[in-house]
Order: structure tokens, then C-alpha cells, then sequence
């Protein structure tokens, strides 16, 4: 449709990006 | 954060393929404005028969996308695959451009999650459709190995039943209410999920909507699904990320704004579902025939399987004797035939019985090695050679097993030949071999005895012959001395002289001896 690029602002994200625990 | 599971089974569930169906339709999509909790929203279900020539997993702008960490647009991916409907597919990271979880494409294994413990869905090269946990090792099963794979998050309905609870806990939930996991579930947002039905058809589902905003959660949309007869689902990515094509133009409302407000676009995501039209799975059918309408024609008289990667040379199976090739059964060594049940007739040995013996002077030829093997009794090269003493059979090769090593028949190894003293080995120790009294003769042999009996009677016969002459000349030499004092045929006359009864003078001087040489 020749829109660009989106903001990527509906964000849904099943993990907090402030996790910081590593893989167990 | 979850934990890696690298080996065993984990929950899963499995639904074999449904028969093929020649006359199946292209895939059948449903636009739907229902409502949720009295809200408008508006979405496709989109279901497509026999999902292992008709779904694919596309890597974001054609193969090789994830590994370059790409994002593209679901129209674009979508179109340059052909798909006719597409959404996007699974989760990535969005400042990188990292495709999470597992990923397998058309059979190419993209990316492995490593055991990590979400919610999966995938196609088996069989058709048997999987959804759940996996483990690392059962991503990785060579035997019916995945053809298409990709990982979401929560497993919406496992065999019919809503599965969300379950899912929060095994999918590395906070534990807390008001976690961003907990929050994930319960908002509104559009949404994506894939699954299949009852019938082994394959099920897309979308909604438009905008976090907190418009659409739905995650139970509204296991229960929408639940409705709409879907047996296994998972949840894809939604949000700004939630995007449905349609013949390649998209077909849905993204959430994303563009760089100008006004606008809303559609977000460059990674990986792609896509339902085209019946493909062979692989496209080439492993080069062994041609795809014709999504199924494989297989070349040449011996492949077939639905991607023509399998030999068959017909119940026989090459009768053990041999290997099915593209071109038939391949014999071993000593076997030919079309079925390698026919041994190699004499004077052939080798694979397929293709070589042509070299043995000479009645040898006996290996079908397999071609080897030639002496008769009985003769050894060498070409056979002419006698076994040397100790030896006998074919080749020569087994020892005689006579007594105090004394020599064998050289064919049959029967020992013909006894250990024996003589009487001077008595004395002497000497050890000979003597012929067995009950042994047959050879053909050819006439002689009743032995040597030294011969020899024996040759020099008994010489003894008497010898003592027979001697007595003969004993006897000759005796008898001439008879026959000269017999005079026998001769005499002398002596003419008498008178002598008036007086000795001559001699004859007076001789005393004693009265003979008279006159008187005889």
C-alpha cells in the first residue's frame, strides 16, 4: 500500500522486557 | 526465562492425516463481525484441507530470512510464496529481528528453541499434525522429522478443551496476577491463532483490534474457536503484529500506526503462515518425479511415497540377495536375476554373475571371488601340481591325519599306508610305512608283493641257483675222476716177456709193494 514503515507501538508482549533472569 | 527440556516426551497431541482427498477445494476463508462481551469484532477463519501440501511456514522475505534476522511485511512474504491467505506467524525479538522459538520451513529446520517450553505447532513429514510442548529431541526426530514448525505462546485448546491455565503454568508464568504474563492473556488486543479441526483440516483465525483497546483476549478467542469446532490451537503473535493477507494484498485493520499518525501500517514481522494451493512436500519430489496438482508422479519403475523417496522393487525384495536401486535390484556377489534368486550358473562369478571364471584343469570356481580351488589331490596355479606328502583334498589344503605322519591318499586323505617295524627296525629303529593288508589296489598297479618281497624272492632264487651250481660242478668233476680210473674204451697192450718164473733185477730191489704195473 505504499505506507512505510509502521511505529511498532501496539506492542503485546507475553514477557516483561525487565526480566532479567537467565535461562534455567 | 522458561526451562529447556533437551530429551524425553513432553505434552503434546497428535492427529494422524486424514485421507487424501482428489477433490478438495482451495481454502475456505469466513469473514465474521461477532461480538465479544458486547464489543464489535471483526475477523477470518480461514480452514484449508490436507495441510501437508497446502501450509507452509515462510521465513520473513523467502528462505533465508531468520538467519539474516529479517523483517518483512506479511504481504511481501506472502506474495513472493504464492501464498493465498497469510497472517503472521511467530515470535520475534523487535530490535533485532531474531526469529524466537522453533522454526521449520517447507522441511528446512530454521531455527531450534533449544527444549524451550512453549506452545508449539507443526507438521510431521507424514501429515500427522502436532500441537503442544516439545522437547529439543522431539524438534529434532529424524525418523518422521518435522516439515513445517513454529512456536507461540499459551496453548489456547488441547483435544477440545480450553487449556489456558495450564498453559500460564507451564509456560513460565510470574505467578502474580498482574504479571506481564497474566496481563498478556486477559487483554484485548487483536489476536492470531493456528490450529485444525476435527476433520484434520488446518484452521487460521484473526482479529483486528488494539491492545486495551479493541478485540479480544485469549479465552474469548479459545472459546470463539471452541464453536467453530477446533480440536488443537495455539496463540501466535498479535497486536501490531497481527496481520491477515488475502491473494496477496492485505485484508485486515493493523494496529501500528506509520510514521504518520494518521495512518495505520503494517508491521515488518518475521515469520509467515501461509496456505497455497497443493505443493509436493518437497517441491521436486526429491527429484525422483514430478509434482502433478500437490502430488508426486513418480520417474522410473522402483521410487514411490507420496515424495517419491522410497525404493521398491516388488515383494521378492531382491530375494536378500541384493540392494533395490532406482535401476532394480543391484545382486551381491554370486547372485543375478531380476529378483537375485538365481545362484551363478558354473564358469561366472561376481556381482550380478558379470565376470567370467579363469580356472583351469577342473578347478572349481568361487561364484563370489571368482577363486579357483584345485581338485582333489592337485595344487598350483593352474592345477597341475600333486599334493605333496601329508597333504590331500581339494587345493591340497587339509593335512593327512595317518598315524606317525605317514603319507594319505592325496584325494580322499584314507590313509593308505600303515605305520610298521621291520625286523631290522627292531634293532635298528628303523620306522617304515607299509601298505594296510586290507587295502585296495590302485588303478593301474599289478604287483602282488612289495618291494622288498621281490627282493626277498630275488635273492632266495639266487641262493639256490648258485648252490645248484655249485652242486653242478661238483658232480661234473667228480665223475671224469670215475671215468679215469674205470678205463673205460681204452687200454695198452704190454705184450708179456718170459721170464722162466725170475724177478727182473728192478723188480727184486723194490720191497713192500707187491703192485704189479702189469696187473691191473
Amino acid at each position: 500500500l505504499g505506507s512505510g514503515a509502521s511505529r511498532d507501538d501496539d506492542l503485546l508482549l507475553p514477557y516483561s522486557r525487565t526480566r532479567a533472569r537467565s535461562a534455567r | 526465562d522458561c526451562t529447556r527440556v533437551r530429551a524425553g516426551s513432553r505434552e503434546h497431541e497428535r492427529w494422524p492425516p486424514s485421507p487424501s482427498n482428489p477433490g478438495a477445494r482451495g481454502p475456505n476463508v469466513r469473514i465474521f463481525v461477532s461480538h465479544f462481551a458486547d464489543r464489535a469484532v471483526a475477523g477470518h477463519l480461514t480452514r484449508a484441507a490436507e495441510p501437508l501440501r497446502t501450509f507452509s511456514v515462510l521465513e520473513p522475505g523467502g528462505p533465508g530470512g531468520c538467519a539474516s534476522r529479517r523483517r518483512a511485511t506479511v504481504e511481501e512474504t506472502a506474495r513472493a510464496a504464492g501464498c493465498s491467505v497469510a497472517q503472521n506467524g511467530g515470535f520475534f525479538r523487535m530490535d533485532t529481528g531474531e526469529c524466537l522459538g522453533n522454526v521449520v520451513s517447507d522441511g528446512r529446520r530454521v531455527s531450534s528453541a533449544g527444549g524451550l517450553q512453549n506452545a508449539q505447532f507443526g507438521i510431521r513429514r507424514d501429515g500427522t499434525l502436532v500441537t503442544g510442548y516439545l522437547s529439543e529431541e522431539e524438534v529434532l526426530d529424524t525418523e518422521n522429522p518435522f516439515v513445517q514448525l513454529l512456536s507461540g505462546v499459551v496453548w489456547l485448546i488441547r483435544n477440545g478443551s480450553i487449556y489456558i491455565n495450564e498453559s500460564q503454568a507451564a509456560e513460565c508464568d510470574e505467578t502474580q496476577e498482574t504479571g506481564s504474563f497474566s496481563k498478556f492473556v486477559n487483554v484485548m488486543s487483536a489476536r492470531t491463532a493456528v490450529g485444525h479441526d476435527r476433520e484434520g483440516q488446518l484452521v487460521l483465525f484473526h482479529v483486528d483490534g488494539q491492545t486495551e483497546q479493541r478485540g479480544i483476549n485469549l479465552w474469548e478467542m479459545a472459546e470463539f474457536l471452541l464453536k467453530q469446532n477446533v480440536v488443537n490451537a495455539i496463540n501466535l503473535d498479535g497486536g501490531g503484529s497481527a496481520t491477515f493477507v488475502l491473494n496477496g494484498t492485505l485484508a485486515s485493520y493493523p494496529s501500528d500506526h506509520c510514521q504518520d499518525n494518521m495512518w495505520r501500517c503494517p508491521r515488518h514481522v518475521s515469520t509467515v503462515v501461509c496456505v497455497h494451493e497443493p505443493r509436493c512436500q518437497p517441491s521436486d519430489c526429491n527429484g525422483h518425479g514430478t509434482c502433478v496438482e500437490g502430488r508426486c508422479q513418480c520417474t522410473g519403475r522402483f521410487w514411490r511415497g507420496a515424495a517419491c523417496s522410497e525404493l521398491d522393487c516388488g515383494p521378492a525384495n531382491c530375494s536378500q540377495h541384493g540392494l533395490c536401486t532406482e535401476t532394480g535390484c543391484r545382486c551381491e556377489a554370486g547372485w543375478t536375476g531380476s529378483n537375485c534368486s538365481e545362484a551363478c550358473t558354473s564358469g561366472f562369478f561376481g556381482e550380478d554373475c558379470a565376470k567370467k571364471c579363469q580356472c583351469h584343469n577342473g578347478a572349481t570356481c568361487d561364484p563370489v571371488r571368482g577363486t579357483c580351488a584345485c581338485p582333489p589331490g592337485f595344487t598350483g596355479d593352474i592345477c597341475m601340481q600333486e599334493c605333496p606328502l601329508g597333504w590331500y583334498g581339494p587345493d591340497c589344503q587339509s593335512p593327512c591325519k595317518c598315524e606317525h605322519q605317514c603319507p594319505c591318499d592325496p584325494q580322499t586323505g584314507n590313509c593308505s599306508l600303515a605305520w610298521s617295524r621291520t625286523l631290522n627296525s627292531i634293532l635298528s629303529r628303523v620306522k617304515q610305512c607299509l601298505p594296510l593288508p586290507e587295502d585296495t589296489l590302485r588303478a593301474g598297479e599289478l604287483s602282488l608283493f612289495t618291494r622288498t618281497t621281490w627282493l626277498a624272492i630275488t635273492l632266495a632264487l639266487v641262493f639256490l641257483l648258485v648252490i645248484s651250481m655249485v652242486a653242478n660242478v661238483s658232480l661234473f668233476l667228480g665223475s671224469r675222476a670215475a671215468r679215469s680210473r674205470h678205463l673205460d674204451g681204452a687200454y695198452v697192450y704190454h705184450p708179456l716177456q718170459e721170464m722162466n718164473g725170475e724177478l727182473l733185477a728192478a723188480e727184486k730191489e723194490q720191497p713192500g709193494d707187491t703192485c704189479n704195473p702189469f696187473k691191473d
